[in-house]
């Protein structure tokens, strides 16, 4: 559904916290800041892939939607240790 | 599987629960869980026994916050629960947050335990997540009804890929190891009055009707309501949504999008204020916000103010300029005022007395830049309601540029 508008920034301070905890997404104190938005993208592209969402890479409604579901805590990457 | 795939290397796996949740009786709670061990042992050739005190392979507790594993839980919603992989120590340890409102059924605002113990469980036989939506593995809650739950096929194919199918005369767990509470009877012990393990059958869905074509000359609606923007036309288990940002019709399903409300509305009205669609189905009405269904939903529609007479509504739209709903019933309508939430004096009053042209069943309202669509069968009035004049009658399916 189309967003409700003022609540962009802490969608996407949820969105990195979503990734980190299930999609193996660690902040990385790259001096290039378009290469940390690509992994993040990247993650956003592996998490939208596994829940059959269109794979844009992007932060959209759906995704974000997607992400904000009650779920189980066990991340959906086999990186878990 | 979680990397390595580790799994139980025997087939006598121990469990105990440590605590309860005060939202549940305590048999209830070991009934879920109980029944949830069930669903894998049925397809396993696992057996489940409860202790009740010392190490078990899996210690089944609730918690909230911090936790001691370094995987804090985050209050009501976001992560439910979690589990570990087979292993020593907290390996296959089950632990769910207190701060969710567990249940024994499926309700509206809370979470079954039954479904997340049999999720949670499933990773401490050594599953991981699934991506086929609707398996119990993958990751996301759906409320979904349990009385004679089944396991998924895709989930029965991961465990079994772990440990193999059930040997024929294991297939029930049957025995309770010592220690054990002389005065208690153990749920282990209860599955044996069960009947023979029936053999898993996949459940065929109810045949839904093909969704008819977008410019069916013959299409009508169920209901029909904006949202966020959006409008969004009901019929059964489908959904049209049209978009001001994007050209074409995107076609959805009601589960899809609120999985836990049955399709088939009668009515639906978006107040935008609140950012609130509500729904009306038979004699209840649910409030949605986006995809969230809210608290204290389904409530009976005579809550609103209806008599007991009237069982279910035809067709309702919210007027934002006066805060108004008016709701629609065979040949007559009600408006109620949202500000003092209860029904204007002197109503029902006759569809045709206030609107003339519209002598009819409705079947669905819409209220568009202060204009009032009724829908009736395959036609649709458009009305200003301001001069209370009948501008045009189009087709109902005139907003999909057919």
């Amino acid at each position: 559904f189309p967003v409700v508008p003022e609540k962009e920034k802490e969608d996407i301070q949820f969105a990195k916290k979503y990734l980190e905890n299930f999609y193996d997404f660690k902040e990385k104190n790259s001096p290039f800041k378009s290469k940390h938005l690509n992994h993040m993208a990247d993650k956003i592209r592996e998490m939208q892939s596994f829940f059959g969402l269109e794979v844009t890479g992007e932060l959209n409604r759906k995704t974000l939607d997607m992400m904000k579901q009650p779920r189980c805590g066990i991340p959906d990457v086999r990186s878990y240790s | 599987t979680f990397p390595q795939s580790p799994r139980w290397k025997k087939e006598d796996v121990t469990y105990r629960i440590l605590n309860y949740t005060p939202d549940m009786l305590q048999a209830d709670v070991e009934e879920a869980i109980a029944k949830a061990f069930q669903l894998w042992s049925s397809v396993t050739p696992l057996r489940f026994i409860r202790l009740y005190s010392g190490q078990a392979d899996i210690m089944i507790s609730f918690a909230a916050g911090f936790h001691g594993d370094f995987y804090s839980f985050d209050g009501p919603g976001g992560t439910l629960a979690h589990a570990y992989p087979p292993g020593n120590g907290i390996g296959g340890d089950a632990h769910f947050d207190e701060d969710e409102n567990w249940t024994k059924f499926t309700t509206y605002n809370g979470y079954n335990l039954f479904l997340v113990a049999a999720h949670e469980l499933g990773h401490s036989l050594g599953l991981g997540h699934s991506n086929v939506f609707g398996a119990l593995m993958y990751p996301i809650y759906m409320a979904r009804d349990t009385r004679d739950y089944k396991l998924p096929q895709d989930d029965i194919d991961g465990i079994q890929a772990l440990y193999g199918p059930p040997r024929e005369s294991s297939a029930l767990p049957t025995k309770a190891f010592p220690p054990q509470e002389p005065t208690e009877k153990t749920p282990a012990e209860a599955p044996t009055e069960m009947s023979p393990r029936e053999e898993p059958t996949e459940t065929t869905p109810s045949k839904t009707p093909p969704r008819p074509e977008d410019c069916d000359p013959h299409l009508t609606f169920d209901a029909i309501t904006t949202l966020r923007g959006e409008i969004l036309f009901f019929k059964g288990s489908y959904v049209w949504r049209k978009s001001p940002y994007f050209s074409g019709i995107e076609h959805d399903t009601v589960s899809l999008l609120w999985p836990s409300l049955a399709a088939g509305f009668d009515a639906a009205y978006e107040i935008d204020k609140k950012d609130q669609v509500i729904f009306f189905k038979d004699n209840q009405y649910w409030a949605v916000s986006g995809y969230t269904i809210e608290l204290g939903f389904p409530k009976p529609i005579q809550n609103l103010g209806f008599p007991t007479s009237v069982r279910k509504i035809d067709a309702a739209l919210h007027y934002q300029n006066t805060n108004k709903t008016y709701f629609f019933v065979g040949n007559k309508y009600w408006i109620f005022n949202e500000n003092t939430q209860s029904m204007e004096k002197g109503y029902p009053r006759k569809i045709a007395a206030d609107f003339r042209g519209l002598g009819h069943r409705v079947d669905a309202a819409l209220q568009k830049n202060g204009h009032f669509y009724f829908f009736s069968g395959s036609n649709q009035y458009e009305v200003d309601i301001k001069k209370k004049k009948l501008i045009r009658v189009m087709k109902s399916n005139s907003w999909f540029n057919c």
